[in-house]
């Protein structure tokens, strides 16, 4: 049982603080956050508002999905569409306090979680990689 | 310590075999790469020959990174290029006799790895969330 030190840790420690996650802001069209994708090199990133309150996940399979028409993909529609018309919105919101032993459950299906605090506001992520590699060390530990 | 059940599984049990998995020839080019990702809904996937040889990886992140214009994302150019020519060939190559301990070692920066057998051809892929899976129930008991 990695138990002890890992399942000690908070997801405070853990997790990525908000000034270093690659977001796009709502208002912000598909060939903008396509470009923040791009650039940042991640596959999906949250969706914020001006007061970091967190409102949804984009991917590039989301936006890709939304252009793709009957015969190709149709990369001029990019800059008429806003990401809150195509972002997953219904996503896992894990709370600062929550317990690490809760987000390996949620891991499962997600490559990160978006940790929020009491207040709704958006705090950071904790990505799969940060878990394995606690877990890589207790169990060769 | 999920040692025991999780540790004795093998490769090969937790693996999906290569007939489920979405992938692309040597030989195609982005524009057909990209419709295979939009359409599996996947964000990387592995690119092999006709005689089932692993080569290489080819993701959405690759693929827009290799048309980023000086001042936008030059979609035409997707035709014009092949997989071959931006894919991510310098990859971890996990032998079926490998051991469950040694892949979660690559986990940790990888979010799936290739399986080959002896011989180098493409058995099947070992992804984050089955692992977690596993190491999730072994750590609630
Ligand atoms: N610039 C980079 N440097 C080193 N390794 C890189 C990397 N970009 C990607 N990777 C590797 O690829 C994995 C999948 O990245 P992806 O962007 O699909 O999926 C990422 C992305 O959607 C999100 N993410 C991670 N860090 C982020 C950040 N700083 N800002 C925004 N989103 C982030 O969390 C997901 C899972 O991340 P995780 O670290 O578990 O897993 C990452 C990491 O192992
Ligand atoms: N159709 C779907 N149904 C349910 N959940 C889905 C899904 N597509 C994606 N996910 C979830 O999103 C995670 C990241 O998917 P991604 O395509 O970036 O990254 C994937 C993809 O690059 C590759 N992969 C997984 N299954 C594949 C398959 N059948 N064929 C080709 N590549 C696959 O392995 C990576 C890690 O997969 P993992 O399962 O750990 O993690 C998956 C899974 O938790």
């Amino acid at each position: 049982l990695p138990s002890g030190e890992f399942l000690e840790l908070t997801i405070k420690q853990l997790m990525i603080p908000s000034e270093r996650v690659a977001h796009v802001q709502i208002g912000n069209n598909l060939e903008h956050a396509l470009l923040v994708l791009t650039k940042s090199g991640y596959t999906a990133i949250p969706v914020l508002d001006p007061h970091y309150k967190l409102h949804g996940l984009i991917s590039t399979p989301i936006i890709m999905d939304s252009i793709l028409g009957l015969e190709r993909i149709e990369f001029e529609s990019l800059e008429n569409k806003r990401v809150e018309e195509v972002m997953k919105s219904s996503i896992p919101r894990v709370k600062l306090s929550a317990s690490i032993i809760d987000s390996l459950d949620l891991l499962v299906n997600h490559p990160f979680l978006c940790i929020e605090n009491e207040d709704g506001f958006f705090e950071g992520i904790l990505p799969r990689s940060t878990v394995l590699n606690h877990l890589n060390k207790a169990v060769k530990g």
